[in-house]
């Protein structure tokens, strides 16, 4: 039996939204460390995983594995019930075909209950540990959400170029081109604006900004964004949860 | 002209 409480409706809620837009089927996979979930999109150039630690949770059990197969648009109008200082639990069974969501507003006793319907989804479970990076990129989330929308505007691919000064963001589109420069620096007194480049081989690599604008959604979720990349492999673009991540895949664009 | 390509390519099921 899984039973997992938020003490607050709006992390699960800011989770979901974070990938509710590239993704649709879900299989969220439940065992004693918390729920973990892989999706791939439906053009298969990006995939998403998540894993909420148990710490994530106010409480947390679940003695065998469960997996529930959710259709996340239908999550997520279940979860815009709720508010978001609600405390929310996710209840379900050993062989389920539901789960239940449990608002409840301690303040005012007001307790929702909503029973969501289940699928069965087939889905590969993908080997994504163990992969090596040429260089590793932690910034502001927020700062890498702005260069992402402002550089979309001029063209529908990104590239990235990293060297050991700088990471350099460029865009070259019909109306002209843009570039961004982000300089390493620690910010003693807000750490989390601090830029960090690890490099072991400088990287040079372009994606398609369409996908980039659905991983930025996943910014709310924390203060900063640790990109790794590797030359000819997919990016990974993760966010922290206080335990857990959102990790997010994306195959780079190749020249034919 | 770029391509990209399925994210299967690189990675194996588990």
């Amino acid at each position: 039996m899984l039973e997992g409480k938020f003490e607050e409706a709006s992390l699960f809620k800011r989770i979901i939204d974070s990938f509710k837009d590239c993704v649709q089927l879900v299989n969220f996979n439940c065992n004693e460390h918390g729920i973990a979930a892989q999706a791939v999109d439906d053009s298969r150039v990006l995939l998403v995983s998540l894993s909420i630690g148990t710490e994530s949770f106010q409480e947390f059990r679940c003695d065998r594995g469960v997996t529930l197969g959710v259709d996340l648009s239908s999550l997520s109008k279940i979860l815009r019930c709720g508010n978001n200082n609600d405390n929310l639990t996710l209840i379900a069974d050993d062989t389920p075909d539901s789960v239940l969501l449990l608002f409840e507003d301690t303040k005012k006793d007001r307790i929702s209950e909503y029973s969501l319907k289940l699928m069965d989804i087939d889905a590969d479970f993908l080997d994504i540990e163990g992969m090596e990076y040429d260089t590793v990129i932690t910034m502001p989330s927020a700062e890498f959400a702005k260069v992402v929308r402002d550089l979309n505007q001029l063209s529908d691919s990104l590239n990235i170029l990293v060297t050991k000064d700088t990471v350099k963001f460029v865009a070259e589109g019909d109306i002209g081109s843009g570039s961004v420069i982000v300089k390493p620096h620690t910010d003693m007194d807000k750490p989390q604006e601090s830029v960090k480049v690890e490099l072991d081989k400088p990287v040079d690599l372009t994606f398609g900004s369409k996908y980039l604008l659905d991983i930025i959604k996943g910014a709310g979720l924390s203060d900063q964004i640790t990109i790794k990349l590797s030359a000819e492999t997919p990016a990974l673009f993760e966010f922290s949860l206080q335990s857990g991540y959102l990790q997010f895949f994306l195959a780079p664009k190749f020249n034919e | 002209m770029s391509y990209q390509p399925a994210i299967s390519k690189f990675f194996k099921p588990n």
